[in-house]
């Protein structure tokens, strides 16, 4: 464990409890796309199908537990409890058109060719793609709430800080994961856009909004 | 390359 993987963590784990507080107190999911949220939730199912196989730490499982129980408490307030808020007329986004290929390359490109090997890697493919319904319905309607900005702001942070800890852990541990790294590198780049967007308008008090 | 060690990231 080094600082690039333990900030990446909470970096991450930020995220995911601002976008829940911020569903919770509006009692809105408005500017959300409930379509990120589902992949999400599909990402953290398919990667920690580790916990029934084998155990890293007790600070590996609570995280694990935690990114899964958001998740699903995330899709529960979208589709459930705060549904009518739900704007599904912009969150049009045809995941078909990700989740499929993803799951194809995870077949075919992969450590392993077992069923938990190919989850796994079917997850890490499908969350550098997963926040794509979410910028896409940003690019839609052409602006973003700020505590929304702030939310997508950790979520790309956390892989960006990840980026860091691979490069610490092949300097110092002589480990590596290439599937993890080219998909971290993907996922981070996805980001950029966003990242001069919340730095040039977001940190200067200003809210996101793209030009029509 | 990890292969076959458990996976101790998120």
């Amino acid at each position: 464990m080094n600082i690039f993987r333990l900030t990446g963590d909470l970096s991450h784990l930020a995220a995911i409890i601002i976008l829940l507080l911020k569903i919770w107190k509006s009692r809105s999911c408005a500017g959300i796309s409930g379509k990120s949220q589902i992949l999400f939730a599909l990402v953290f199912t398919t990667r920690y199908l580790d916990l029934f196989t084998s155990f890293i730490s007790l600070y590996n499982t609570c995280m694990k537990l935690i990114y899964i129980g958001c998740a699903y408490a995330t899709v529960y307030l979208i589709y459930a409890k705060f549904r009518a808020t739900y704007d599904g007329n912009h969150d049009s986004f045809r995941v078909e058109f990700l989740v499929v290929p993803v799951g194809g390359l995870s077949v075919l490109i992969n450590h392993d060719f077992s069923p938990l090997e190919i989850l796994w890697t079917f997850s890490i493919y499908l969350e550098s793609v997963a926040i794509l319904p979410q910028l896409f319905m940003i690019s839609k309607t052409g602006e973003a709430e700020t505590i929304t900005t702030h939310y997508l702001f950790c979520l790309g942070l956390y892989r960006a800080l990840y980026l860091f800890n691979w490069i610490w852990r092949f300097y110092f541990e002589g480990f590596f994961d290439m599937i993890a790294i080219v998909a971290g590198v993907v996922q981070t780049v996805l980001y950029c856009d966003f990242f001069y967007l919340y730095v040039t308008k977001v940190l200067k008090g200003k809210k996101l909004s793209l030009p029509a | 390359d990890n292969n076959g060690k458990p996976k101790d990231e998120l």
